[in-house]
């Protein structure tokens, strides 16, 4: 189900479907233990989404990209005088 | 301050955008900035060019990954005009930089401010408001798994990895938050959007927040 809705074209038992498949069961670990803190009915859910097949890594490597900068503690708006 | 402020109600926030297998959530937190704060003036809202930033901001990396703050810096002090999209579309690839003439019709950078507004949210609400949508960044490893709701927890600040578009803030509930544009897709998240909890600069919300001035 999961490939088909998000059209994963690797075959089944094929190796890159094994992998993903151990992926996949490593996210829904995840889930249970983020979802453990959400105790409010306006807390984040965590759960299947286009990244679960994907490892931490991978996704680390893809999409988290940014080279932080540090920026100066704001210190109130400038005024006249 | 407003209980509630979201500058997609004043229509100058663009659709969210997918940045697809490359690296370049930082582009698109400034060039939404940009276009969102163009169409504050009185511009209609137009999509402007995110591989033009891509390609020719070359203190950054491209796809590889660069920061919203050199890119604004690059932006201010060369004033380059970003083209509409539809002249400079989207690759998810960085590719080699075009130009354009002087007199190419575009939107350029008059100034830019980026502070740590960590332990000071409210006043960080009131840059939203009055300078429109801010470009942040933001600790994102727990993002991977995120479906909608208000985060938090499982998010650290200080080290930050993803660039961000804050558009708005809710303080009318019982969990006050920020409303924050992704560039993932519409299928992450709520429709692309992720809601963050105002107060303890949770996912590093609050360490490194731009305005832009056109």
């Amino acid at each position: 189900a999961f490939r088909a809705h998000f059209h994963r074209t690797y075959e089944v038992d094929s190796e890159e479907f094994n992998r993903r498949r151990v992926y996949f069961q490593n996210a829904t670990e995840r889930h249970a233990y983020l979802n453990s803190f959400s105790t409010m009915s306006q807390s984040a859910k965590y759960g299947i989404n286009q990244f679960s097949d994907l490892s931490q890594k991978e996704f680390k490597d893809l999409y988290l990209r940014v080279v932080p900068d540090k920026a100066p503690i704001f210190s109130g708006l400038k005024t006249p005088g | 301050l407003p209980a509630r402020f979201d500058w997609r109600d004043k229509a100058v926030v663009a659709p969210v955008q997918n940045q697809g297998a490359c690296g370049s959530c930082w582009a698109f937190s400034v060039v939404g900035a940009m276009q969102a704060d163009h169409a504050i003036g009185g511009s209609q809202l137009e999509q402007l060019s995110v591989q033009q930033v891509l390609d020719c901001s070359y203190q950054n990396a491209g796809c590889s990954g660069g920061s919203p703050s050199r890119a604004l810096s690059w932006l201010n002090q060369t004033k380059l005009k970003l083209v509409p999209r539809s002249e400079y579309p989207y690759k998810a690839k960085t590719g080699i930089c075009h130009f354009f003439s002087q007199s190419h019709e575009g939107v350029s950078v008059k100034d830019f401010s980026t502070y740590d507004f960590s332990g000071q949210e409210e006043a960080m609400m009131g840059q939203l408001v009055a300078h429109g949508p801010l470009a942040a960044i933001v600790d994102a490893v727990s993002w991977q798994d995120y479906l909608g709701g208000i985060i938090q927890y499982h998010c650290s600040s200080h080290w930050s990895n993803h660039a961000v578009l804050i558009i708005g803030y809710d303080t009318t509930g019982d969990i006050p938050y920020w409303i924050v544009q992704n560039s993932w897709g519409t299928t992450w998240g709520d429709e692309g959007y992720v809601y963050i909890k105002i107060g303890g600069n949770i996912c590093g919300i609050a360490d490194s927040v731009a305005a832009v001035f056109l």
